[in-house]
């Protein structure tokens, strides 16, 4: 564990919580894509296979059930809470996930380190989080301006992968035979399909404007 | 022998 990780790993858990705080208080999930929250409820449940098999930590098994539990719980607020269900927008959050499942599985399929059913769900897993942001990008794209919860709970998203690269730098260089390219280059896609949005972010931050993204 | 590398990270 490395202070990179450890702080992705926070940033990482913060968004969930933050989105959950906020679905939670107001009872609302406005501005936010159900379909990116499922897709990551996917990405956590195809990871986390492994849970019950091979225990690594205390820590690791931990944030494991608090990522599980958050994602799902979240995709239940939105489907199902009566109340929260009704700000949500699906005229607008049209995406097509399912579109991203199958290309990532079948990727999985023929890029992956080992060809068994845990590691082909990993790497699909890997993959299906690289693009599970697309929706909720389209929806913020669609809906103009955000509010400052779902903004913080997109930044915080791009930030924690941008901290992980951070960390397979470390590693890389201190641990021999660290080499993941698989988690490296969808980790790096992943973040750089955040770069716009942090473009755009960081521009309403700095002139303290309300966050536009350009249609 | 290349130690089953299981994957440390969430």
């Amino acid at each position: 564990m490395n202070i990179f990780r450890l702080a992705g790993d926070m940033t990482h858990l913060a968004s969930v919580l933050v989105l959950l705080l906020k679905i939670h208080t107001i009872k609302s999930c406005a501005g936010i894509s159900l379909k990116t929250q499922e897709l990551y409820a996917l990405v956590f449940a195809t990871r986390y296979l492994d849970l019950f098999t091979d225990y690594i930590s205390l820590y690791n098994t931990l944030m494991k059930l608090i990522f599980l539990v958050s994602s799902f719980s979240i995709v239940w607020y939105i489907r199902h809470h009566k109340i929260v269900r009704r700000s949500y927008d699906k005229d607008q959050d049209t995406f097509r996930h399912y579109f991203l499942v199958l290309p990532c599985f079948l990727l999985a399929l023929v890029i992956n380190e080992k060809f068994t059913v845990k590691e082909i769900m990993w790497t699909f897993s890997l993959y299906l989080e690289a693009v599970a942001i697309l929706p909720q990008l389209v929806l913020l794209q669609r809906t103009r301006n955000i509010d400052n919860l779902t903004g913080q709970y997109v930044f915080l998203l791009g930030a924690y992968r941008s901290l992980y690269i951070l960390n397979w730098i470390y590693r890389y260089f201190t641990e021999p035979h660290y080499v993941h390219w698989i988690t490296w280059i969808s980790g790096l896609v992943q973040t750089l399909l955040y770069a716009d949005f942090f473009y755009y972010y960081f521009q309403s931050w700095k002139n303290n404007v309300k966050l536009e993204l350009p249609a | 022998t290349t130690q089953e590398q299981t994957h440390d990270e969430l």
